[in-house]
């Protein structure tokens, strides 16, 4: 354990309690793409299923249902609880440009071609693509609420810092897994963009607009 | 069945 990978773990925490909040507070879901939330919950539910298999730590077992249950709620929050705020018109995102490759990739290019192997492996394949129908919704729209920013602000650092834990893990472990790293780099790349524009808008005091 | 690979991260 580094402290990019603590640092990673609190950013992903960090962002997907930023969304409850944002979700609760203002009693809406506006903005918010539901699709990737959806994908979200789905990545989290076929990555953790080595929870009823292996023991790692406290930590990483407290952690993954933490993250499993924030995704449910999440879910839930926005087809259930507030789902008449849900803005379904803009939220239209084909999921089967993401689920049929991802699926069709995570057969043909994992570590071992086990059950839990292949859904680990579709799950590392599917969170790299995942927030796609979000960055869609608000490039349709062409705008995002602060917090919303914030939100993918931290879950793109995350990432971010990941990379830099698989860094550090290589030089001190000999530890690299390449399906995560090549995934992680390319799931790093899609914010790359946003974070141009949320350090020169959002930090900036304006609201997220695209011209 | 228990997983070949540990995948310790999150």
């Amino acid at each position: 354990m580094n402290i990019f990978r603590i640092l990673g773990d609190v950013s992903h925490l960090l962002a997907m309690i930023i969304l409850l909040v944002k979700i609760w507070r203002s009693k809406s879901c506006a903005g918010i793409s539901g699709k990737s939330q959806i994908l979200f919950a789905l990545v989290f539910t076929t990555r953790y299923l080595d929870l009823f298999t292996i023991f790692i730590s406290v930590y990483n077992t407290v952690m993954k249902v933490i993250f499993l249950v924030c995704a449910y709620i999440t879910v839930y929050m926005i087809y259930m609880k507030f789902h008449k705020t849900f803005d379904r018109e803009h939220d239209s995102f084909r999921l089967e440009f993401l689920l049929v490759p991802v699926t069709g990739l995570s057969f043909l290019e994992n570590h071992s071609f086990t059950p839990l192997e292949i859904l680990w492996t579709f799950s590392i394949y599917l969170e790299s693509v995942a927030i796609l129908p979000q960055l869609f919704m608000i490039s349709k729209t062409g705008e995002a609420e602060t917090i919303t920013t914030h939100y993918l602000f931290f879950l793109g650092l995350y990432r971010a810092l990941y990379l830099a834990n698989w860094i550090w893990r290589y030089h001190t472990e000999n530890f690299y897994d390449q399906i995560a790293v090549v995934s992680g780099v390319v799931q790093t790349i899609f914010y790359c963009d946003f974070f141009y524009l949320y350090v020169t808008k959002v930090l900036k005091g304006k609201k997220l607009s695209l011209p | 069945i228990v997983a070949k690979t540990l995948h310790d991260e999150l």
